[in-house]
């Protein structure tokens, strides 16, 4: 018995000098790799992805020579995969700039709008996330989310309340739930949007803000991103509530323009406080109808 | 760029679509 109780004590002991490098080696790793991915995204928020962005709006706008259109657009189209044959204009010689083919109207017809479900795609793009919000965060892709409190911008009076209270806050209905969803446009995607359902606008808020990607392979790789860029935010109601419809900017996509809004003006600061914003109240609220072209993404 | 939808609408709302799909504007996306 005593023999056996020794073996065992010596097993244990072996293991308790395997388990512990182990551990710290394994600890040391993780810690290692979460703080270079937090160096790697200081770094990126670091680049002045806005004075490129601006920049590169300003070349864009520039008007092209006849003879380079066709070569430049074509580039264009053939690097990001645009379906031209769906493009209202097919002649790339039409268009005087990029910027100007980059927010390309469609032919009629080609995007039939749905009738029998109450909430249609606003554009064309891919869905990051969808889902029920559940205590007052959003994810911008499966496991990475953001607050709602600080994605729509709170009032001094409603500072104080926590993001449950705050997402509770917003529904007309307390037995009703709040539901989002994210789509992302690829460079090559068709750049306007359309309202998804019937609805009335009431409020805008705009945050100027950064320009970082919202490709997802960054929305994976920074939380709150949609939080940190330049977004315009409109609120007002439905048949159910609560809706909203917010245009996240993106690097050199960072000029948003909303058709009912000329007073709108983005990527106009260089430098802003972080979270602040500036709010538009509508007097009359603005009739939005299901499929109604809402406004555009522009080079710059 | 990014549209960001958040909606109030009753618990039985059902989404008719997919993470990672892709679509067009006009597409269904959901309804009650």
């Amino acid at each position: 018995v005593k023999t056996k109780t020794e073996a065992v004590r010596k097993s244990r002991r072996r293991y308790v000098w395997f388990i512990i490098p182990l551990g710290f080696g394994s600890g040391l790793y993780f810690y290692n790799k979460v703080a270079d991915v937090e160096r790697k995204v200081t770094l990126y928020r670091k680049m002045p992805l806005k004075a490129i962005s601006r920049l590169w709006g300003k070349v864009n706008q520039m008007d092209l020579p006849v003879f380079l259109r066709k070569p430049l657009i074509g580039l264009y189209i053939w690097m990001f995969g645009c379906k031209i044959d769906e493009a209202e204009i097919e002649d790339l010689q039409h268009y005087k700039n990029l910027g100007e083919f980059f927010r390309r109207e469609l032919k009629p017809n080609v995007r039939p709008i749905d009738l029998d479900h109450q909430v249609t795609s606003p554009a064309d793009g891919k869905v990051l996330h969808y889902g029920e919000v559940t205590s007052g965060y959003l994810e911008q892709v499966k496991g990475v989310t953001y607050s709602l409190k600080g994605f729509l911008g709170t009032t001094p009076e409603m500072a104080a309340v926590d993001d449950d209270n705050f997402q509770r806050n917003l529904l007309r209905n307390p037995e009703n739930a709040l539901y989002h969803c994210v789509i992302y446009l690829a460079p090559g995607d068709y750049h306007r949007f359309h309202s998804p359902t019937d609805w009335l606008i009431k409020h805008r808020r705009h945050f100027p803000g950064e320009l970082l990607s919202v490709n997802p392979g960054v929305a994976r790789w920074i939380e709150g991103l949609f939080n940190f860029n330049e977004r315009v935010v409109y609120t007002g109601e439905w048949e159910h509530g609560f809706f909203s419809m917010t245009a996240v900017g993106a690097t050199n996509v960072g000029s948003i323009k909303i058709y009912c809004d000329e007073a709108l003006s983005t990527n106009m600061v260089k430098k802003h406080p972080a979270g602040s914003f500036l709010d538009e109240e509508f007097k009359i609220a603005v009739p939005i109808m299901k499929g109604q072209m809402l406004g555009e993404f522009n080079l710059g | 760029s990014t549209i960001v939808l958040v909606f109030e609408a009753p618990l039985n709302f059902d989404f008719k679509i997919t993470n990672n799909q892709k679509v067009k504007y006009g597409e269904p996306m959901g309804t009650v």
